[in-house]
Formats: structure tokens, sequence, C-alpha cells
């Protein structure tokens, strides 16, 4: 049996949206720690990983790991049939073919359950390797939305390039060019204002605008954004799912011919 | 010129 209850939908509705442009289909791998999802987009871009841990649900139990293949779509569908407040709990039968969301008002004066089918997910399984990154930024996410978006209107391509002093996001093409500096912020008493950079090395690498634009789709989750970069790995852009773990996309650089 | 890189030249099949 497995069982996971949060107290109101609207955490699972902002997690699915962050992920349900990269993905048609992902398997959730639930076991006693939580629920994890790890799965590529279609074109082998990029990387999403999700780990929400068991403490952070208002109730959970999961007796036997199982791993529930789900189209994203059709969850999108069911989810749209809650209320952000309402309390959901998905349940699942031990080899079970579907899995159950029941959405409850704050009231209890409506339940409503909703049936979907699993599927069979070949998924393959990739090994993150641990990396000590040259770079660590840690920067408002709108901030961040802003610019990919801003940014997006000049190239497919964003440069993003860390040093001590700042970052600096840069892009180009047929209309011009555009440039945008962040400086480290020295207002501390804001912390989700500030911009954080903590270097070992500066870096300078070049991403697909298009798959950082579907990685702000995670932006209503959370006040801060996490870049992490290194020469010649994927950037890692983190957002935390409050009280519950994070959200961690990988992104290939874009490399010279 | 640039080209994309997958993401599975860096992270190997567990």
């Amino acid at each position: 049996m497995f069982e996971a209850r949060l107290d109101s939908s609207v955490t699972l509705k902002k997690v699915l949206e962050a992920i349900k442009d990269l993905l048609n289909d992902a398997s959730f791998d639930c076991s006693d720690t939580g629920i994890q999802l790890q799965a590529m987009d279609n074109s082998h871009v990029s990387l999403v990983s999700l780990t929400l841990k068991s403490d952070g649900f208002d109730k959970y139990r999961c007796d036997r790991n199982i791993t529930m293949g789900m189209n994203l779509a059709s969850m999108v569908k069911i989810l749209k049939c809650a209320n952000n407040d309402d309390t959901v709990t998905i349940k699942a039968q031990d080899d079970a073919d579907t899995v159950t969301f029941m959405f409850e008002s704050k009231k209890q004066d409506k339940i409503s359950d909703y049936a979907m089918k699993l599927m069979n997910l070949d998924q393959e399984h990739l090994g993150i390797p641990d990396t000590d990154f040259s770079c660590v930024i840690r920067m408002p996410s709108i901030e961040f939305a802003r610019i990919c978006r801003d940014l997006a209107q000049f190239g497919e391509s964003i440069g993003i390039a860390c040093t001590k002093e700042g970052v600096k996001f840069s892009a180009s093409g047929d209309i011009g060019s555009a440039n945008v500096k962040i400086a480290q912020t020295s207002n501390f008493e804001k912390e989700e204002e500030s911009v954080t950079i903590e270097m070992q090395e500066p870096v300078a690498l070049t991403f697909a605008c298009q798959y950082l634009n579907s990685f702000t789709k995670a932006t209503p989750l959370s006040p801060q954004v996490q870049l992490s970069m290194s020469d010649n790995v994927p950037l890692v852009v983190e957002y935390t799912v409050p009280e519950l773990g994070h959200i961690r996309y990988y992104l290939a650089p874009k490399i010279e011919e | 010129n640039k080209s994309q890189s997958s993401i599975k030249d860096f992270f190997h099949t567990k």
C-alpha cells in the first residue's frame, strides 16, 4: 500500500508545472524515504531530478517500493480538478495498475477521487557524479526567469560567465546582442532578494535558451534559484520545494565543434 | 560554432 497526503494540492500543481514541459511521461519511484523522479527530456539534452521526502508529507506510507509510470499531461488534467487548498492524497495498492488522487475540500464537504491508469515505462536511470562546482550562484528565481525570457529574444543560446565580481548573462543574434550583469549583493537583510556567488575558479559556459526557459517554470516553487557550474559539465539549476525537497535540472552545455 | 552536447555524454546509464 502506498499513500501520500499533502494539506494543499497547490504544491503538487506547481511541481507538475515545473516538469510537464520537459517530460511527457515519468516514473515516480516511491520508497519509505519518499518519492523520486529522474528523467531525461526527449532530446536527451537535459535531465530532471525531483526529490520529495516522506517526512515533508502530512501523511506518508509506503509498505513496498513501487514505481508508478505516469503520463504528465493526464496528471495535469486530474490536478486541475482540485482547488489549490484542497487536501490531496495519492494512493496505490501494491502491484496496482492505477493510481488514485483523492481531493478533499478544507470544509470536508466535498470529496472527489480520480483514478489514473499507470504506464510501464522503460526509463534509463543515469548515475550523476558528485561534483565540486567551480561556481555556485544563488539569486532570486524571478530575476533568473526574467533574464532567460529577455535574452531568449536575441538568440538560441545564453552565455553564463561567472567571476568573483558577478555573473554575466549574454546572448546575440540577428537583431543584435544583449548583456545582463548581476552583482553580488551586500545587503543580507532580505535573503530572498540576495545574490550570492561562491567561486573557486571563473567559469564561462553556453546553454540553450529553450531549456533554461523550461526550467524557470519552477519559479513559483521557490524565491531563490541556485545555479552550479564547472567547466565542461552540465549546469545544475536547483529550486527548493518548500518543506518537501527539491527539483534539480541538469543541462548539457553547448560545446565547440 | 558551438553544438549542443547530450546529457548522456556526462552521465552514464546505471
